[in-house]
């Protein structure tokens, strides 16, 4: 294909990112780095503070007042001028540790259950992405269900990196800002699901995409030909060889200097299957350990013989 | 394509999130 058309289709992707997608990466970033003003998330680090915040988890706009009064609470409370960025190096890390014990029963299921919620509203966002990509709604039915269902994980994955940080993650449209230690004082196993999409994501960051690259890899991944039970996988190939040609050139011009980083990105497709298999494990394993635990039916759907 | 039934819906209407 012509470069132009190439271009053209890196244009489409972006717009439809835009449109489908509250959080970009580059607002993600700007609030992470404090530079939103006097917008700043609430910061969930402990039991306190997520009694505070849990009313407004998912909620797309929290009311200003209670939301900054709390804010300021937080921040004075523990020393913490604005939010924990990336590069402060503060002592944020630790504020949520030490509280294992203290859980309460249940935290875990709700929060659980929010994650579940907004996690289905995202599945709906990204099957509007999907249809977006020139030709996906001209393949067959069945392989557009297969290709969501396997792909749309590893989407939401890719997704969370721009929203993270090493010492947290905003939710909430970037409302909140959770910190990673306090996911990791929740109860086994809630504490184990979100460690490694840390990890992969803090790694992922570092190769510095915009949401331009990133509307072409969700692309990408989605039009994968090898997942299992397609029915006609040459369309989808071809597909994917048009917007794998895209994202090449768009890194070219976009990147020059960082060597390899086509290259290192399809790395990440392999890192991704592997984190994906081991979530839908998990859940597997809640979904006979937590009796009380109700799982969305479009989840579900999802991850019913997945891996 | 019973398994499948709110992807498949997703899929061919836009379902606004109440409906999730």
């Amino acid at each position: 294909p012509e470069a132009a058309d190439l271009r053209a289709l890196a244009r489409h992707l972006y717009e439809a990112y835009l449109k489908y997608f509250p959080l970009t990466k580059a607002k993600a970033r700007a609030i992470l780095s404090g530079k939103t003003g006097e917008k700043v998330p609430f910061i969930i680090h402990d039991m306190k503070s997520l009694i505070e915040g849990e009313q407004f988890i998912n909620c797309k706009q929290i009311p200003v007042l209670e939301h900054q009064k709390q804010m300021s609470a937080v921040a004075v409370g523990h020393g913490v001028s604005g939010i924990p960025a990336a590069h402060s190096g503060s002592d944020f890390g630790s504020l949520g540790s030490g509280i294992g014990g203290m859980t309460p029963d249940g935290v875990e299921l709700r929060l659980f259950k929010s994650y579940q919620s907004r996690s289905a509203e995202a599945v709906r966002e990204v099957t509007e992405f999907a249809k977006s990509i020139p030709g996906f709604i001209d393949l067959d039915l069945n392989d557009q269900v297969t290709l969501l269902k396997y792909g749309v994980i590893e989407v939401l994955i890719i997704m969370m990196s721009p929203l993270m940080n090493k010492d947290g993650t905003l939710i909430s449209y970037g409302q909140i800002f959770m910190t990673r230690e306090f996911f990791k004082s929740l109860r086994k196993p809630f504490c184990q699901m979100m460690e490694p999409k840390f990890e992969f994501g803090v790694k992922f960051n570092t190769l510095e995409l915009d949401d331009s690259d990133m509307a072409l890899f969700l692309a990408v991944i989605i039009l994968s030909g090898d997942r299992p039970g397609l029915l006609n996988v040459k369309p989808i190939e071809q597909l994917q060889e048009t917007v794998l040609h895209s994202l090449e050139l768009q890194l070219k011009l976009n990147h020059p200097d960082s060597l390899q980083l086509f290259a290192k990105l399809l790395q990440k497709m392999t890192d991704l299957r592997q984190i994906v298999t081991d979530h839908v494990h998990l859940i597997e394993l809640l979904k006979k350990t937590e009796v009380d635990m109700l799982l969305h039916p479009l989840l579900q759907e999802i991850i019913k013989d997945l891996y | 394509k019973e398994k499948h039934k709110i992807l498949h819906q997703l899929l061919q209407n836009s379902t606004s999130p109440g409906d999730l």
